[in-house]
């Protein structure tokens, strides 16, 4: 069960590291830029059909990146100083209003979809959508019961029946 | 099957993306340095106990963190410019003489650690084990079978047989 793994893997390798730091890293910003997001959740990507692009403008042109947090650095695996850091973008909505948030694509995502493309992973497209919701339940399930993430993420599910909608993006995170 | 989907999310994510570059961020260090690796192939350390240190020196006092290589910035899933980076070791051997090579832990054995330390993660102490093994012959094969990576790593498996061996480690190094 790929899903159950990456999920475990993406908390306990990335968001039970990062989250906590969160706030402190969002304080230290607005001292530098005195630029206030509009919250200071991590909003997590979750495309169903896997598709996760290397810059959240492919997707929608009112999502802009606007700037990168401060750097954690943190001793891993025998990494010296491994960076983990976060990109803040400006959203514009129907009405043309303009919001900060910190916003990425679940990254193991792309494991899968980039699984579905080669023929020696054993994973096909309709599996593959399958492993995306077990990830997501797997994922809110483990996110629920963390001490240490509880109220610091966004996780934004979609789906791709708005494929035609070139804002749906937008319209996705400024409901958050 | 937990151990596939870190084998391939391992790959994808991170070895694809790092071994083609790292011949480049060895030669582009040398210039900077003028000091010559035994290997550019980087080392991945793969302990059966899945006991992954921070950093290495913890393990054996015979290996020590000498600097790290240029970084790589990619812009991924979102995130403007992360920041992939290796670290080089120095080792002494059995007879005191100085090596440096490019060598970390294969992060996902972290994950498989510290899920059989969760009760809701569904991974015991024995079954780890297992996943550790498989892992290690998932990687093995689809490594062998990538273009991108042939001959640009080194699995070092280590077996906790050697525990009490405090240069286990750097013995085990040396021999590549
Ligand atoms: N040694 C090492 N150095 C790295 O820079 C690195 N980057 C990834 N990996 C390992 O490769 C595999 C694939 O990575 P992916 O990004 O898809 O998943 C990652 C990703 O979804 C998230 N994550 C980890 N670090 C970051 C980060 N800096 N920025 C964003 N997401 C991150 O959490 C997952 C698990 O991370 P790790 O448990 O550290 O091990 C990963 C994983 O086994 C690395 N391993």
């Amino acid at each position: 069960n790929v899903a159950h793994g990456l999920a475990w893997s993406f908390y306990l390798g990335y968001l039970k590291l990062v989250l906590p730091e969160l706030q402190e890293l969002v304080s230290k910003d607005y001292n530098l830029t005195r630029d206030k997001l509009i919250s200071s959740r991590l909003h997590i990507l979750l495309p169903m059909n896997a598709v996760v692009t290397a810059r959240l403008e492919e997707e929608d042109h009112n999502v802009r990146f606007h700037r990168n947090l401060p750097e954690l650095r943190l001793d891993r695996a025998g990494v010296r100083g491994r960076v983990y850091k976060h990109s803040v973008y400006k959203i514009t909505d129907q009405n043309q209003k303009e919001y900060c948030c910190v916003v990425e694509y679940a990254t193991p995502l792309l494991t899968l979809y980039q699984m579905s493309q080669d023929d020696t992973a054993g994973l096909g497209e309709t599996e593959r959508r399958q492993q995306v919701l077990l990830f997501y339940r797997a994922l809110s399930h483990i996110l629920e019961n963390s001490l240490e993430c509880r109220n610091r993420y966004c996780l934004v599910l979609l789906d791709d029946k708005h494929a035609g909608d070139s804002h749906y993006l937008s319209k996705e995170l400024t409901r958050c």
